[in-house]
Formats: C-alpha cells, sequence, structure tokens
C-alpha cells in the first residue's frame, strides 16, 4: 500500500501485536489496519498517537454498529421473559443470580426457572442465588425434561405474579445437533406459555475465549435469535477483543459485563472503557 | 472464510518441483493467519513460523527429500505440509500422559487447578473414574468451598461412579486437604484427587491458597485444567499457574466442540509440561490420552 512511508512496519507490527493478543482475530484486525491506513493516506497522519486514536475509534464505531433495538416488550401485565444461553462454564448461572439481584433491587418480583435439568447440582446452585437475593426458584427433578420444567415455570410465573422471568439452560456446545434442537425446543415452549416469550434472549460468553467465540454466536443466534450479550470473566486478564468480531458480523449489542463472582458483580456494558482496556 | 491459512498455503505450492526463498515466507504467512485464527498466542506462532522456515529454506532446495529417515521423492508441497506438521507435533511432544504414582504403598495424590468454569469437577469425576476402572481405590475431595453448590455437584458425581467424596464444613482447604489424607489412611484409599476452586490469576489470596494447599498435601501430581477455546490469554494464566505451583501437567476440556484448541500449543510452549489428557464430553468415560498428531492437524486447520 502508498502509505507505506508514512506509518512504517515497526508502527504496524506494534499494532498486531496489540490486537492479537487482546484476541481481536485476523479478520477484524485486518479491518481496523485498512482503516487505518485510510485514515493515514486522506489526512496522512504519521503521529503514531493519532494512528491509535484512529484505530480505537473504529474499534469503537465496530462496537456502536451493534444495534440495540433487539429485544421485545412484554403485554401489558404480563412478565418479561429472559432466556440465558451459551456454551459450558461460561458463567450463566451466575449472570443470572447478578441479574436477579439487579431487578430485584430495583424493586421487581423475579423468578428463576432452573431449566438445567442435566449438570450435576444445577438447580441446587440456581437456588442458592434464589435464595441469596430474594427470587423464587422454580425447578424440576435433575434428569427432568427442560422443556416441562421451563414451560411450567414460566406458565407459574404469571400465576405467582412475578414481572421478570430469568431461565436458567444447561451449558451445551453449538456443534451439538441434538442440544442445539433441544434449545430451539425449550425457546418455543416459553412462547406457548406466554405469548411473546422470551423477550430477551442473551447469550453467554467468557472473556477468556478466542476465536471460537465468533462460530459460538453465530450458531446460538442462527438457533434462538440472539438479542444481547453478556460477556463475564472480564476481571481476569484475558481482554474479550473476539467481541469486535462477533459485533461486526452479527450487530448483537454487549449488554452487560461480568466482573467477578458476587453478587453484585455486573456492570451495564460501556463501549469506550471497554476500549480503552483492549488497548491499554 | 478470509483465511483458509493452511489450505490455501497447500493449494499455492502444489504442482511446484521447487520451492525458492520467497515463495517459503509466502507460505508462511498463509501458516501465520491459520495459527492466529487458531488462536495459538502470538510470540509463539513467531517462534514457530521461525523455526519452520530454518527448517524448510535447509530442506526444500532438493526433490528428494530425507523424511523420516527414509530417502523419498516427495513434492516440495507435500513436504513443506510434513514440516509444519512434524515441527507442530514437536512443540506439543514429547508425549507423557503418565499419572506419578507413589512407589510402594503411599497414597497418590492429585491436585486440580484453573480459571473459573474449565472444567475442573467434572475432570476430578472422570480421572476418578478412570482411575477405579484400572483397580485404584480413589477419594475425591470438595476443596471447593466458595461457589454455590460446588461440593453438592462432587458429591453428585461421587455417588454416580460409588466413589466417597470428602468435605466437612467451615473448614479452610489447606486444612481440609490435609485432614483428607488422614482420611485416605484410615479407609485405605490409594489415591486422594483435590478438586479446587477455580481462580484468577491476578487473585493473590486464592493463588496464595493453592501454594498453602501444595505445601500442606504435597501433591505428586498438579494439573492445569484449561478449556479448550481459550484464547490467547492461555499463555499468561498457564505461566502464572507453572510460575506459582511447578505444574506437572495440563489438561484440555471441550475437544468434542469445534474451537482449534492453539491454546494447547500456547501452553506447552510456554511452561514446557506435558499435555497429558483431553476432555472430549461431559460424561464421566469422556476422557483420552493426549496424542500430538490428532491436535496438531486440528490446530493447522
Ligand atoms: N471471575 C469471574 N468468575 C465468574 C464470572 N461469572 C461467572 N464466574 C465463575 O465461573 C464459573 C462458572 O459459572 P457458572 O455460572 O456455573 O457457569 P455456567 O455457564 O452456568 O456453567 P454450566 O451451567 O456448567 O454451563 C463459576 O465458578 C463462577 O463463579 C465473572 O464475571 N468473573
Ligand atoms: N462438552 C464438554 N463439556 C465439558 C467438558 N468438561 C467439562 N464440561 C462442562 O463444562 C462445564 C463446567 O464444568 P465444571 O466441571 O463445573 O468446571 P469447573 O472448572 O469445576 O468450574 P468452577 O469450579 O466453577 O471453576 C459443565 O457444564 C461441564 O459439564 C468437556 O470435555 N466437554
Ligand atoms: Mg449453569
Ligand atoms: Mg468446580
Amino acid at each position: 500500500f502508498a502509505s507505506k512511508k508514512t506509518i512504517d512496519d515497526s508502527l504496524i507490527d506494534e499494532i498486531e501485536e496489540v490486537l492479537f493478543t487482546a484476541d481481536i482475530g485476523v479478520k477484524t484486525a485486518d479491518r481496523l489496519l485498512n482503516s487505518v491506513r485510510e485514515a493515514v493516506d486522506a489526512k496522512s497522519l504519521s503521529d503514531p498517537k493519532e494512528v491509535w486514536k484512529t484505530l480505537r475509534s473504529e474499534a469503537r464505531a465496530i462496537l456502536d454498529g451493534a444495534t440495540d433495538t433487539r429485544g421485545t416488550l412484554p403485554k401489558e401485565g404480563e412478565p418479561k421473559v429472559i432466556m440465558v444461553l451459551g456454551v459450558n462454564g461460561t458463567g450463566k448461572t451466575t449472570s443470572i443470580g447478578k441479574l436477579a439481584h439487579r431487578f430485584v433491587n430495583e424493586g421487581h418480583t423475579v423468578q428463576l426457572v432452573a431449566g438445567d435439568t442435566f449438570r450435576a447440582a444445577a438447580a441446587e446452585q440456581l437456588e442458592h442465588w434464589g435464595r441469596r437475593v430474594g427470587a423464587k426458584t422454580v425447578r424440576g427433578k435433575e434428569g427432568a425434561d427442560p422443556a416441562s420444567v421451563v414451560f411450567d415455570g414460566v406458565e407459574s410465573a404469571v400465576v405467582e405474579k412475578a414481572d421478570i422471568v430469568l431461565v436458567d439452560t444447561a451449558g451445551r456446545l453449538h456443534t451439538q445437533k441434538n442440544l442445539m434442537e433441544e434449545l430451539k425446543k425449550v425457546r418455543r415452549v416459553m412462547g406457548r406459555a406466554i405469548d411473546g416469550a422470551p423477550h430477551e434472549v442473551l447469550m453467554v460468553l467468557d472473556a477468556t475465549t478466542g476465536q471460537n467465540a465468533i462460530q459460538q454466536a453465530t450458531m446460538f443466534n442462527e438457533a434462538t435469535d440472539v438479542t444481547g450479550i453478556i460477556l463475564t470473566k472480564l476481571d481476569g486478564t484475558a481482554k474479550g477483543g473476539v467481541v469486535l468480531g462477533v459485533c461486526d458480523a452479527l450487530h448483537i449489542p454487549i449488554r452487560y459485563i461480568g466482573i467477578g463472582e458476587r453478587v453484585a458483580d455486573l456492570k451495564d456494558f460501556d463501549g469506550a472503557e471497554f476500549v480503552e482496556a483492549l488497548f491499554a | 472464510t478470509l483465511y483458509r491459512g493452511f489450505k490455501s498455503a497447500k493449494t499455492k505450492l502444489t504442482g511446484k518441483t521447487t520451492l525458492d526463498e520467497t515463495q517459503i515466507k509466502e507460505a508462511l504467512r498463509d501458516v501465520r493467519l491459520s495459527l492466529l485464527e487458531a488462536d495459538v498466542e502470538f510470540s509463539v506462532v513467531k517462534t514457530f513460523l521461525k523455526n519452520v522456515q530454518e527448517k524448510a529454506v535447509g530442506e526444500l532446495v532438493t526433490t528428494t527429500i530425507k523424511h523420516k529417515g527414509e530417502k523419498k521423492k516427495v513434492s516440495p508441497a507435500d513436504h513443506f505440509i510434513n514440516i509444519c506438521h512434524d515441527e507442530l507435533a514437536a512443540l506439543m511432544g514429547p508425549v507423557d500422559t503418565s499419572i506419578n504414582f507413589k512407589k510402594g504403598s503411599g497414597i497418590t495424590t492429585i491436585m486440580m487447578v484453573g480459571l473459573q468454569g474449565a472444567g475442573k469437577t467434572t475432570t476430578t469425576g472422570k480421572i476418578a473414574n478412570k482411575l477405579k476402572a484400572e483397580g485404584h481405590k480413589p477419594l475425591l475431595v470438595a476443596a471447593d468451598i466458595y461457589r454455590p453448590a460446588a461440593i453438592d455437584q462432587l458429591q453428585v458425581l461421587g455417588r454416580q461412579l460409588n466413589i466417597p467424596v470428602f468435605t466437612i464444613p467451615n473448614v479452610a482447604p489447606p486444612d481440609l486437604c490435609e485432614a483428607a489424607l488422614r482420611e485416605a489412611r484410615f479407609d485405605k484409599h490409594d489415591v486422594v484427587i483435590f478438586d479446587t476452586a477455580g481462580r484468577l490469576t491476578v487473585d493473590e489470596a486464592l493463588m496464595g491458597e493453592l501454594s498453602d494447599i501444595k505445601d500442606r498435601a504435597r501433591p505428586d501430581n498438579i494439573f492445569l485444567v484449561l478449556d479448550a477455546m481459550t484464547g490467547q490469554d492461555a499463555v499468561t494464566t498457564a505461566k502464572s499457574f507453572d510460575q506459582r505451583l511447578d505444574l506437572t501437567g495440563c489438561i484440555l476440556t471441550k475437544l468434542d466442540g469445534d474451537a482449534r484448541g492453539g491454546a494447547a500449543l500456547s501452553v506447552k510452549a510456554v511452561t514446557g509440561k506435558p499435555i497429558k489428557f483431553l476432555g472430549v464430553g461431559e460424561q464421566l468415560d469422556k476422557l483420552e490420552e493426549f496424542r500430538p498428531e490428532g491436535l496438531a492437524g486440528r490446530i493447522l486447520g
């Protein structure tokens, strides 16, 4: 490219190292570098500070391009139903506990549905959170059919006058066809219990995940129309840069971030803060 | 996808009767993209490419090449592919899937460590399952006293396997692990597996707790359990656990998915410790011994 004179190779190397070690990935790193080259050509930038500034604003633009108009509103007097899904161990059950805590503090009546009927002590784990935050937990027996537990759980929320229902699902790999079919069935069944449910489908993504996150988001979105992402474990050393690729490809907004294991460790996603930390 | 790096490198080289340095460099650019997409850590990729380049430039100027000790007429493209595969497998080896057992009648101890959600508790069950089938009498220790229902989870697994789980309410993990050894001696268990809580490497207190458990229980094996979908952070994490504890090996989980698994290469490269086992499913029989060739092919793509 013609601007070899204005950004030198060592700056490109430096930029690549920052991008790749933050899990930004080949495709997105290329896109960011190309926009930097265009900006350099257009304004003949030669000051590295300006180059980094351009990178940050381009990364910001990718995040802002994730439209926030997903999700629907419940009918008057009906509970809002939020489905939580994602691959194994990302922090779904814990994030539900944190969300429930926030909603209870905002004055809502929250009901938790233990839709993970497979994993050892999954319902016990959710019940613990329910007790902890002041939300009722509906569960079935271990090994019960998840769709019927979820149907009963969502339906009973109307009777219990809960205005927010959080549905936990078992972790699963997006490559497991039968489990992805099960997830679709669980989603359908919610709509039968309450017309229009789920109003939100939140996919939980672990910030330590590499490029596989893009395939995860693609497949879960295809199966269930994901309305938002919760990015967990940002209190660790991983930067979570892969979400740039996810937003760029699917335009799904990052809703919340998990920054710890305690009940209050959930924050609204802040694009500016995130990009700052990414390039720190 | 834009970059099918390794396949693209193969396609570009096919049909060539010799390869010059420029062509090798170009092929290596494709390999680089493939490895980065596979989550191999940035500096590990650099080292790998340098090694392959030296070998390739040295060996690819003739069309009769010694591969694996026998003279063969191999196309330069195939030979380049072989060098990449061999170099990757070499970086992940030598293979050592052994568990360190105490000589004689001592109690063999295994400590499971790693980040939150990596699969430690499930893998504890899998190892116990394997050892029981091999004639051992394992005891599981619920040393995660923090995570809601962690003890319940291990107890459920213990019931499924008909293997006892040791737990005492309100006892700190280092004391608990020491008490477990007394229980093991009393009840004639020959293997004890400590399932610890997930933790961040930047959590000084919890990393210190692991050092305390190690001091008190003197484990014969310390396995880092790492999720196969881990990205660049694999190096930071592995380095930190290894520097703190001197790991004896690593177990990569959730390989039944489609993560390329580059974290495996990163972990081996930065700690030098062997990859022992692979978790390939949620059920307790889904544990395999590590073999470099399979993972090498998956990482290269
Ligand atoms: N440090 C940190 N740990 C977290 C965070 N969110 C969850 N965790 C931990 O991650 C581990 C897994 O959390 P779970 O809530 O059980 O994850 P899950 O997705 O429900 O797991 P499965 O149901 O088995 O698929 C637990 O040890 C949590 O305490 C976070 O934001 N930061
Ligand atoms: N598909 C698949 N899932 C796995 C594998 N190993 C573990 N899991 C799942 O990953 C999730 C987390 O496993 P755990 O054993 O609870 O992980 P952990 O490291 O003990 O988690 P913490 O104690 O919270 O740090 C569960 O849903 C397991 O079933 C594997 O090899 N393949
Ligand atoms: Mg869960
Ligand atoms: Mg555990």
